[in-house]
């Protein structure tokens, strides 16, 4: 994020931090102890579900604390969508975990919006761990900007005719304090209190650099995507849990027998 | 385990638990 603040622990519960080869890549945000929320152009064809890692409860990516819980990812369902009728168009994808997450005050999910929310006069806020800078300088605390929502029209012409906007999209940027998001904040969510609860609207896709205050940010429109999420968490179950227990095979049946043997003849 | 209060949201994906309300908010 360009113009962030540190944020606090316990201030935004449902930010996920999404690593690749051990690297922070991306943001994500919890939508329920097996699903996460994300980007879906941080799944690159090419790379390896078993490569990721996802974690939640931290707030220093050099520093997990006793709140921080690492997961891996059981699945990633991508929008069917996604780059067909625009480069970063259909940008949302359903991560689900191999385990759950157990909530706490430090770990908690994001409320998505009701269809018919009015985006006017709302207070909105986004979160990550991208860049800091235009150079590329990044850090390891979450950051925090407050960003005033930027109607399509006027974001639309802001881009003029070198990128076009699709109706799933929506901008937000201050462009009078340069605040706006930034490479590996992709992902993570922008949400916007209404009645005391945050609901996440957006969720960061692209823009055209990070530092050039006539192109705000741009985010997949939450609320374009509400059935195709809900319909993916209702009917998808929770994937098979590995318990430990003590195997009846003959092999190891044979094994402890041998062993038990071996403790007697020892005696 | 949280102590939130739950079954409070409409829009929650989380079951038992109230989405959208941390702990610590923000003056």
């Amino acid at each position: 994020l360009l113009g962030g603040e540190f944020a606090r622990d316990r201030k935004w519960p449902w930010q996920v931090s999404l690593h690749y080869s051990g690297f922070h890549i991306c943001g994500g945000s919890i939508l329920s102890a097996y699903w996460v929320l994300s980007a879906a152009h941080c799944f690159d064809r090419g790379k390896k579900l078993e490569t990721y890692d996802i974690y939640v409860g931290i707030t220093n990516l050099e520093k997990a604390n006793r709140h921080t819980q690492w997961f891996e990812i059981y699945q990633v369902i991508i929008h069917p969508t996604f780059q067909m009728y625009h480069p970063i168009g259909g940008d949302v994808a359903l991560v689900q975990l191999k385990s759950a997450i157990v909530f706490s005050d430090f770990v908690l999910p994001i409320c998505l919006p009701p269809s018919d929310l009015y985006l006017i006069n709302l207070s909105c806020w986004t979160t990550g761990w991208g860049m800091i800078s235009p150079q590329g300088e990044t850090g390891n605390e979450l950051l925090e900007a407050q960003l005033p929502l930027i109607p399509r029209f006027q974001c639309q012409l802001l881009y003029g005719l070198s990128s076009y906007l699709l109706p799933e999209m929506l901008c937000a940027a201050d462009i009078k304090t340069m605040k706006n998001v930034c490479e590996g904040d992709s992902g993570s969510p922008l949400v916007c209190k209404q009645n005391q609860t945050w609901l996440q609207i957006g969720i960061v896709s692209w823009g055209r650099g990070c530092a050039q205050p006539l192109y705000p940010g741009v985010f997949a429109n939450v609320s374009y995507f509400l059935s195709w999420i809900r319909y993916h968490l209702q009917i998808i179950p929770n994937p098979p849990q590995i318990l430990p227990s003590l195997s009846s095979s003959p092999k190891n049946t044979l094994i402890i027998f041998v062993t038990i043997m071996g403790h007697l003849l020892v005696l | 385990v949280s102590r939130r209060h739950p079954k409070s949201q409409a829009n929650s994906l989380s079951g038992d638990v109230a989405c959208g309300q941390p702990v610590l908010q923000g003056k």
